[in-house]
C-alpha cells in the first residue's frame, strides 16, 4: 500500500544543511499499527509530514496504492489529503476562534454530498468517542491542553480516513485517558483503518503492532512489537 | 512562602459554570519540588497560571512572600511575573519568526543593568543546558516539537526565576532526554529554585519530593514522593 523508496528531506540553512530524513526505506501494508520511536530531532514529524501529504521530501519515492505521490502537484496532495487522511498534529492546530464542534466539523465541509444534519450528527459522535461532548461548544482557548488534543484526534477521525497519522496523540493525557484513546484506536485499526503514531512513550507503543525506529533521520530498527 | 486559602476559579459559560478551581488550599515553602497530577481538565494549567501571575482568582487568596497578590493591578502582576518566575508553557509559546536565542534572550531584557554581551552568553548558556546549542539560530518553526519544547525550558530558566513553573515539560521528549531534563531541574532545585511541575508521567513525577493530585478542580491528594 506505501512504498518509501531512498526517501530524504534536506533543509538548506545558509552553509549549513540538515538532514531530517536520509534514504529511508520501508513498506507500510493497509491495516498496520506502527509506533514510530526515536530522539528529539531524529525526524519522526518529517516522515510524518511527508506521508500524509503536507510536505514533500527532496529525494526519493512515495509510492501510495500505485502511485508516486512525490510528483503530484499541490492541488492533487490536497485532494488526497482531504480523502484518505486523518492527522493528528504535534502541535494540535485548531483554529482559534472557533468551536471544539466546529473544529471537528471541518474535515466534513470538504464532501458536498453530506446534508447539514449528518455533519453535526459524526461530529457529536466523534467528540463523544474522546469524552468531550459537554465541551461540543466551548471555543479552542476555553479548553484544556488535554481537551484540545482530543478535539484534534476527534478531527482526525471524522472523516473515516483511510489512514490515520497522530503525532505524540497523548502526550498531554494523563494514563487513564491514553488507555482509552488507545483503545479507540485500536478499534478503529481492526476496522480497517492504518494508524501510523508517532509516541516516546513505550507504554503507548505497546498497543502498536510493529515498532519503527529513528535516529538522526534513518530508520535504525522495524520490528514486531512481542505479543501482538 | 506561599499559601493558597480557599482559591476558587470559574467561567461563566452561558446558563452553566464551570468550577476550574474550587477551594484550593495549600502552602508551598521555597525549594519545595512539587510534581501536580491529575485528569485532563482537572484544573493543573489553571492553577499554574494563578500561581505565575498570568490569571487572577475568582476567589479565595493568594499570599506570596507575605503580599496578597490576587490584589494585584496587572502592571504589579506583570513585575512579579519578570521578576520571579520562569514558565514552561503547555503550548510553549514561542515567539513565531524569531530563532531559538531571541525566544530565550526575552526574559533577560527586561533587565536594564546587563549587557547585550551578558544576555547572550546567559542565553547561549541556557540553550547548551538543554542541549541545543547548535540549534541557536533556527526560526521556532524550524525546530521540532521536542526542541521547541526544550528551548520554552530554557526561556524559563536564563532569568535565574525564584519559582519556576513547568506546564507538562517533558511531553514532546523522549526517555533519554526527559532524564537530562529532570536531572537539570533537580540541580536548579538544589540551587534554591522552587519547582512546580505538572506532568501526567509517574517516571517524571518521582524526580520531585511531593506529589500533588487533582480532581475536578480540588486537591485530592498531597503527599511526599516515596524515597525522596
Ligand atoms: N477560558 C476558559 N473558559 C471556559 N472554561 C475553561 C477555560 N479555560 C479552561 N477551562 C476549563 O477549565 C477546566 C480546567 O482546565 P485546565 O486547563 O486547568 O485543566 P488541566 O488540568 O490543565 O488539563 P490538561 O491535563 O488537559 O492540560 C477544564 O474543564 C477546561 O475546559
Ligand atoms: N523548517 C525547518 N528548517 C530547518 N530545519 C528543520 C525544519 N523543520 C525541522 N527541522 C529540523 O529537522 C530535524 C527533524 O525534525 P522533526 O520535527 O522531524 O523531528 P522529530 O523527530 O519529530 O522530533 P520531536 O520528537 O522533537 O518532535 C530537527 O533537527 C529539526 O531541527
Ligand atoms: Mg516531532
Ligand atoms: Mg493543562
Amino acid at each position: 500500500m506505501i512504498f518509501l523508496t531512498d526517501l530524504c528531506k534536506n533543509y538548506a540553512m545558509g552553509d549549513t544543511t540538515v538532514h531530517a530524513l536520509q534514504n529511508v526505506n520501508c513498506a507500510i501494508v493497509k491495516g498496520d499499527f506502527i509506533a514510530v520511536m526515536g530522539a528529539s530531532g531524529s525526524g519522526k514529524s518529517t516522515l510524518m509530514n511527508i506521508l500524509g501529504c503536507l510536505d514533500i521530501p527532496s529525494g526519493g519515492t512515495y509510492m501510495l496504492d500505485g502511485e508516486e505521490v512525490q510528483r503530484f502537484s499541490q492541488n492533487r496532495l490536497a485532494a488526497l489529503r482531504n480523502r484518505k487522511m486523518g492527522f493528528v498534529f504535534q502541535a494540535f492546530n485548531l483554529l482559534p476562534r472557533t468551536t471544539a464542534l466546529e473544529n471537528v466539523e471541518l474535515p466534513l465541509m470538504y464532501n458536498k454530498s453530506i446534508s447539514a444534519g449528518y455533519l453535526r450528527k459524526k461530529a457529536l459522535e466523534a467528540l463523544e468517542w474522546v469524552g468531550l461532548r459537554e465541551r461540543a461548544f466551548h471555543f479552542s482557548n476555553q479548553l484544556s491542553g488535554g481537551q484540545q488534543q482530543r478535539v484534534a484526534i476527534a478531527r482526525a477521525i471524522v472523516n473515516d480516513p483511510v489512514i490515520l497519522l497522530a503525532d505524540e496523540p497523548t502526550g498531554n493525557l494523563d494514563s487513564a485517558m491514553s488507555v482509552e484513546i488507545m483503545a479507540l484506536f485500536q478499534r478503529l485499526n481492526r476496522n480497517g483503518i492504518t494508524v501510523i503514531m508517532v509516541t516516546h512513550e513505550p507504554d503507548i507503543a505497546q498497543y502498536a503492532m510493529r515498532r519503527m525506529t529513528f535516529r538522526d533521520g534513518r530508520i535504525i530498527n522495524d520490528e514486531k512489537v512481542l505479543g501482538r
